[in-house]
Formats: structure tokens, C-alpha cells, sequence
């Protein structure tokens, strides 16, 4: 997998996703 | 006969990777097993291995007699509904849940032990219209429903005394949720597919729906088993236990698909075929490693990483196979035949 497939990867994806979400 | 069949590549090394048969037990009083499993038992000081049992009407836990067989010490009887599955409860002990139901599942229950009344007893957890349940370590189990109006979605936690200690609603997408599968290594993280063959995300601790991603019209009614996140990837084991047989390709058993949670698109990674002519039921995957019952009565299994059967068993002294699970532990896999017979393997 590459980042030209998937776009830009994030480590902390689920800390951020749950930033962002609607509570 | 079938492993005959199978061509090389699909067996290269079937010796470094077979099944070793182990024990094996039989329920004569069981006219139609549906289900088979294990529990971590703790008595007199010492936990142990325990075998579940389900008939429609009957749970039976066994304990391991040394050298390899098995003894029953106890059977719940369950006569107003009928048992669908048992639902695995990883890393929990002295507690057997089952799902109850007709076409689908009307009722969750725990079977146990009671200390206090010195009385093996069971309690009800949940009722509905369940549409998919599945148990989380750290004794929790996670469930969806639904009404004429909406669908609902909960995480319960266990207690040792068959109660709930806490309830958490989770905010449910637009499409009913047709499975879930907890993230290895992130407590608060959940996946699920649903019927319009998405995979969700939650935050278990908040209960926030976080991402909502399509995996693509390939292979349609797609069913997770497990999730692993690793370098800001999500990896999903995938079935699809309705798709059609393709020239190309062939029946897909497993496949393992990344995702970026950030972007939502994917990507397949691995692809797990069942065996050439071969249909296949609904599996079940441990840690790497898939199994399922194929229509002929076989049990296959697949290295999910390498993306190939590496272990086949044919059909038994008791005739077809029907069930398959993995036991708890990394104790092997169970293969069950409808007359009761159950045998351990190891892999």
C-alpha cells in the first residue's frame, strides 16, 4: 500500500477521527 | 477424495501446517448440535479449557479428563427458544453467552455458575430484534437491534453474576449492521460491515460513529471477523459467505482488506480462495489464521498473511463437518458434526 493509493496516512487516525466526530 | 482435488499451490506444505487430531467427544443425548466453543473455567483454584456444546433446546459445558477425553458436567436446559449460537467471550471466565432466537436472535443469555446458591443458573441480557452480536475482551459484549422506527446499537458490561455493570449506546449508521469485530491492541476501537457492505468505525468509550467507508460492489454482503491496526492502517478480515464463483478469481473465503481511516479508501491486501468446485458457509477466524466449513462436509483452513489453505479436513468418522470454531487460547480448532460428535485439533 502507498500513500498515492490511500492518501495521506495518520498514526493517530482515531484520536483525531474522535476529535472531529459529532459527539 | 477432495483433498485430491486441490491443486499444489493451495497445499504446498499441508505437513509443517496439518491438523493433529487431539480428543474428541460425543453428546448421545444431542439430536442436532448447532454450535460448539470454549470457556476458560476457573474452580478449585485452577483455570482450564472448557468445552461448550449448544443444541436448540440445550448448553453443555465439558471439562478436559486427562489423557484426551472429555467429561460433561453440566447442561442448561433451554426448551422455550430455540439456541442459534454460542457467542465467544474472549479472555472472560465462568460465563457461556448464547443467542436464542427463530429466523433471528430474540434473546442473549448467560449461562453460570452461581457461589452463592452453589447452582449452576442462566440470566437474560438482552432482548430484541438482534441483528449481529459479538463478545469484546474485558467481559463486554456489543449488540444491534432493531425497531419499526430505528436501529440501536449496545455495548453491555458484564458482570461475574450474569448482570450488566454498565450500558453504552453507540450511534448507529444509516444501514443495519450486520457484524462487528473489535481492533486488536485499541480497546476503544470497534469496526462493523453493514448491509449496504460498509465498514464502520466507533469510539466504544464515547460511543461517536467515526468513519464510514465502502468497500466497493465486488464481492457484496461482506462479513468482518477481525481488525488489526498497524502504520496508520486499518486491516479488516473480510467473508463473504453469498459471493458467486468467478472464472477469474474463483469463491473468495477471506480477504483482507486496508483501509485508511483518515481518507476512507481501501485497498485488498490479501485474498483467501476456497477450494476449486467448493461452496462455503460463514467461517471463522483466530488471530491469522480463517476457517470454514465448505458444503462438502470439509473443514478448510487458511493462512489469512499469506493468503493461502494450508490445512483441509476431511469429513469425519461421523460423517460432514458442520461447525468449526477456533478455540480460546490458540487450543486448536473445534469441527463438530450435527449427530454431537465434536473433535479438537491442533493446527
Amino acid at each position: 500500500c502507498s500513500e498515492s493509493d490511500l492518501g495521506p496516512i495518520s498514526l493517530n487516525w482515531f484520536e483525531e477521527l474522535s476529535a472531529e466526530a459529532p459527539p | 477424495d477432495l483433498a485430491e482435488q486441490l491443486t499444489p499451490e493451495l497445499l504446498d506444505s499441508p505437513r509443517e501446517e496439518s491438523l493433529q487430531f487431539v480428543s474428541e467427544l460425543k453428546d448421545p443425548s444431542c439430536a442436532c448440535a448447532v454450535d460448539v466453543g470454549t470457556v476458560w473455567w476457573a474452580a478449585a483454584g485452577c483455570r482450564e479449557l472448557r468445552v461448550v456444546t449448544a443444541s436448540e433446546s440445550a448448553v453443555s459445558l465439558w471439562e478436559p479428563l486427562p489423557p484426551d477425553c472429555w467429561a460433561k458436567i453440566h447442561t442448561w436446559h433451554l426448551a422455550e427458544i430455540p439456541v442459534i449460537q454460542i457467542v465467544p467471550l474472549p479472555d472472560t471466565c465462568n460465563l457461556v453467552c448464547v443467542a436464542l432466537g427463530e429466523l433471528e436472535i430474540g434473546e442473549i443469555r448467560l449461562l453460570l455458575y452461581s457461589s452463592e446458591t452453589d447452582s449452576f443458573k442462566h440470566s437474560l441480557v438482552k432482548t430484541g430484534n438482534i441483528t449481529a452480536v459479538v463478545g469484546l475482551k474485558d467481559q463486554r459484549l456489543v449488540s444491534s437491534s432493531r425497531t419499526m422506527q430505528e436501529q440501536q446499537l449496545e455495548v453491555v458490561l458484564l458482570s461475574e453474576a450474569g448482570g450488566s455493570k454498565d450500558r453504552q449506546t453507540l450511534m448507529p449508521p444509516e444501514e443495519t449492521v450486520t457484524a462487528f469485530a473489535e481492533v486488536e491492541g485499541m480497546r476503544e476501537a470497534l469496526v462493523g460491515t453493514t448491509a449496504g457492505n460498509s465498514v464502520v468505525i466507533w469510539n466504544l468509550k464515547t460511543g461517536q460513529l467515526l468513519r464510514k467507508m465502502h468497500i466497493g460492489y465486488s464481492y457484496p454482503a461482506s462479513i468482518c471477523h477481525r481488525a488489526y491496526s498497524d502504520s496508520g492502517l486499518l486491516f479488516v478480515v473480510l467473508s463473504h459467505p453469498h459471493a458467486k464463483e468467478s472464472e477469474s478469481c474463483g469463491s473468495p473465503a477471506f480477504r483482507v482488506v486496508a483501509f485508511n481511516p483518515r481518507t476512507g479508501r481501501s485497498t485488498g491486501v490479501m485474498f483467501c480462495c476456497l477450494p476449486p468446485g467448493c461452496a462455503g458457509r460463514r467461517g471463522d477466524v483466530w488471530d491469522r489464521t480463517g476457517a470454514a466449513v465448505l458444503t462438502s462436509g470439509a473443514v478448510a483452513v487458511w493462512d489469512l498473511l499469506r493468503g493461502r489453505c494450508s490445512a483441509l479436513l476431511p469429513p469425519g468418522p461421523a460423517g460432514r463437518w458442520a461447525l468449526c470454531r477456533w478455540a480460546a487460547g490458540g487450543a486448536g480448532l473445534l469441527a463438530g458434526s450435527h449427530d454431537g460428535t465434536v473433535r479438537l485439533y491442533r493446527y
